[in-house]
Formats: structure tokens, sequence, C-alpha cells
């Protein structure tokens, strides 16, 4: 039984989801005309969409649906596991005229994640 | 790049195998890759390159204050008269802001002093973004003197300083209240409407005005000299500080002057993404106000989030938590929400 948990686990770890990445702009240079923040949370997705898909994992009706060709033909590659829900951050930067602006920038943090 | 040969052959020959294909282990991006893929993301961030600006150029306060007051940074902010600009943010994912456009020879050959013109170029506004609003600011500094009475100021649109059509855009009183704001000055700002803006835009991209500043309830003309003592600052011998911060003093560094000198800012939006503020949720319509930094107080006018977040703070004062505690502990997530998440 142990081993079987044990199985288990080390499966659900492969599973599609969302892991941590911080995104520092000071690591590509991008300080210089980023005031603020000076780094985010953008995090992004990995894993496995293999049978059976959890409610969890978001899976869409074409995602089982490849999922069960996949089961029967190989060749046919198992869904990817993409971001489902994406929300936006705020940048303040000066532009190529030294002029301070402030923007609501769309799909910059990975919320959720899904096959 | 899992997809190999096997999967090309279920392609129906809609499209040529990738060069990813052939290619098992990812290798670090070269230089010319790297710098194609910051095109794309810049591209995406709606620049065309990437801004090299200056080093030290200031940025102004009010942009800050706004930024941190997003980020629900409230015991950040600075100014103690902020006030969240929701009216114009509902609609808008983009401020920009702009400093006049300072010229010397202007600034010396002027003798009236109670009249100022300054002007701002607003044409680096791309043309794909739509203008909603805009406001000008101006400081109202607390160490000049208005003399005695209420004073008028009067807001022009106007190309140059002699343009003889000038279009009176508002009007204001300034009374002598000195209790109504703070020693470090006070930003009177006047709304300007989006057709101006965009008529502007898509012409010469020169934003003119001319403040003209009366004594109110004086029907007699007042001798130059009276005027002129109770008129902008006098810039050529800094120490004749008047109402409004519109020119310079003599001797005063970048990053000062940069905090007090008249701010255009635009509210626009480019067509992409979200507002500033999320549309849906409950707005209460009264001024709130929240401690700030120092203990000073911040107002959130009309916003839902200021308002969330001042009943929240409101309760967890009464608690007896300092604005650091709550702050901290609550990274800016209201009360309610707080507990509800924790549940």
């Amino acid at each position: 039984n142990g081993g079987h948990s044990a199985k288990l686990r080390r499966l659900s770890r492969g599973r599609c989801r969302r892991h941590p990445l911080h995104v520092d702009f000071r690591d590509v240079g991008w300080q210089k005309w980023i005031i603020a923040p000076s780094g985010y949370d953008a995090f992004f997705c990995l894993g496995e969409c293999r049978y059976p898909l959890a409610d969890h994992m978001n899976a869409s009706s074409h995602a089982v649906v490849q999922t069960m060709v996949n089961s029967v033909n190989g060749a046919v590659p198992r869904p990817c596991c993409v971001p489902t829900s994406l929300s936006p951050i705020a940048l303040l930067y000066m532009d190529s005229q030294d002029r301070v602006v402030l923007k609501n920038y769309q799909d910059m943090v990975v919320e959720g994640c899904g096959c | 790049g899992r997809q190999g040969e096997d999967t090309s052959e279920i392609d129906h020959g809609r499209g040529p195998p990738t060069s990813s294909s052939s290619t098992p282990t990812p290798s670090p991006p070269d230089s010319n890759l790297s710098q194609t893929i910051q095109t794309l993301l810049l591209s995406r961030l709606g620049l065309q390159s990437q801004p090299n600006p200056q080093s030290g150029v200031p940025v102004p306060q009010y942009l800050l204050d706004l930024y941190r007051f997003h980020q629900k940074q409230y015991h950040l902010v600075e100014d103690p008269s902020f006030s969240f600009p929701s009216q114009h943010i509902q609609q808008a994912n983009t401020v920009r802001s702009f400093h006049h456009s300072e010229s010397r020879e202007d600034s010396h050959t002027e003798k009236d002093h109670t009249r100022v013109h300054i002007s701002f170029d607003i044409s680096s506004i791309p043309q794909e973004e739509r203008v909603l609003s805009a406001e000008l600011r101006l400081l109202r500094s607390d160490r000049a003197s208005l003399g005695p009475g209420p004073h008028r100021l009067n807001l022009y649109l106007s190309k140059h300083r002699e343009d003889p059509e000038q279009a009176l855009l508002e009007t204001r009183l300034l009374t002598n209240n000195l209790h109504s704001y703070k020693p470090s000055g006070f930003w009177e700002a006047f709304t300007l409407s989006a057709e101006l803006l965009q008529k502007i835009q898509e012409s010469s991209g020169s934003l003119g005005f001319l403040l003209e500043i009366k004594p109110e309830n004086i029907t007699n003309p007042l001798p130059y000299q009276m005027l002129a003592s109770a008129s902008y600052e006098d810039k050529t011998d800094g120490q004749n500080e008047r109402h409004l911060r519109v020119c310079r003093s003599v001797g005063q560094d970048d990053h000062s002057w940069a905090r007090e000198r008249p701010l255009l800012v635009t509210y626009s939006h480019d067509g992409r993404g979200e507002p500033l503020i999320k549309h849906g949720r409950k707005t209460s319509g009264k001024s709130q106000r929240i401690r700030g930094k120092k203990g000073s107080k911040v107002r959130a006018r009309n916003s839902s989030k200021g308002h969330d977040t001042a009943k929240a703070w409101g309760r967890a004062k009464k608690k007896g938590y300092s604005v650091q505690d709550w702050a901290t502990n609550t990274g800016g997530v209201s009360w309610s929400e707080r507990g509800r998440v924790k549940r």
C-alpha cells in the first residue's frame, strides 16, 4: 500500500498545475526604464494531462476527446498544459521621451492552468 | 517539440513540419533569437523599442502615489491630499504624464505676472490610443501669499501667449483658506474633455494654456505692482513666491522642481485589456479617507477598493491596530475578505 500511495503522489506531482516563476526585471536590464515593480510573480504551467482528468485540471471537452484518442493511438499527443486564467499587472515605466507612464498590461500573471 | 514524424502523418499536409521537431533537446537561445523575443514582447507592450531614459529623470509624485494606491500600498502614498482619480480611471488602462515645455526666452520677456502661458507636447501619445480624459494639475503653494481677499483663476485654451482666439475653459475662485491645504502645497486639478485632447492629438500635438489670475471683488484696477505682488512667482528673485507654481525658482534643482511644476495627466485606453479599475464592483459615491504615510489622510473618492479598505481600516483601528500592522498583515486585503479566505 505504501508503494502504491507513493506512486500516486509521484503521478499527482507530475500532473498539469501552476508552478512558481518570479520575473526580475533587473535580470534582463529592464530596471532602467521600468520604475515599478522591480519584478513580479508570473507563474507558469507544467505537467501532464493524462487520464483521468480531474476537475481541478480545468480540462476542456476537446482535451477529454484528445486524451481518449491518445489512449488508442499513441501517435496523437496528449493535450497540453496551458494557462486557462490570466490576470493583468500595472507597470510604471518611462517611455522613449522620458515621460512616466502607468499602464495596465493584460495576461501577465498565470492564475490557473488546465488541459 | 514532441510532435515527431508520426504526428505529421495525421496532419494531412496542412503545414510543413517545424524545425523544432528535429531538435529534441532545447538549447539556450542565441542572442539574435533573444533579441527577437524581446522585440516581440515590447511590441505586445505597445513599445516600438526598449526605452533608454536618461539617468536621474525625476518621476512625478502624482504618478508614484497613483501606482502605490493602485497596488494598495496606501501607507506609501506621500501626498496627504492625494485623491484617487477613479472617475478618470474607470475606463482607462493607461495614464501618461507630461511636464510643460520650458522656454527661457519667454520667461524673461514676460512682464505681466498676472498671465502665464504654458504648453505641453502630447504628440508622443500613440495614435491607436484613445484619450478618455485629462487633468491639468497646478500646485498651489502654502508659502504663497494670496494677498487680501479671494482671487479668481481663469484657464484659457491658447496656442500662444498672444493668441487672439483664446477659449475660456474654466474659471475658479481661489480662497485664502490656509487651513484647507498642507504646507507642502495643494494641487488644483482642472479636468479637460476627451474631445479637446483628441482634437489636439490629431492636429499639432501641442496643448497650450493661458493662466490668468485676478483679485475678486475689486472694481478698480489695481496698480501694476500690487497685481504683480499678488500673482505668480517671480522667477527673477526666487523670493516672491505666489499662488501657483508655474515657473522655476532661480537655482531650484531638478528634483525639487519636478515635484512642483505643472503636470498634464492623460487617461487613455489602447483598445487592449482591462481598465485600471475593474467594473462590476460596488462604489460608494462618497469620499473615503484612510490613513496613509505618517498618519496623513488619503482620499479614495468613488473608489470601490478604497471603500472596502477604508471600512476595513476603520474596523482594524477600533481593535487598536496601527496602520503599519494593518498594511503589513493584510497586504491591502480588506478585513472581511481576509476572514473569508482564512475560513
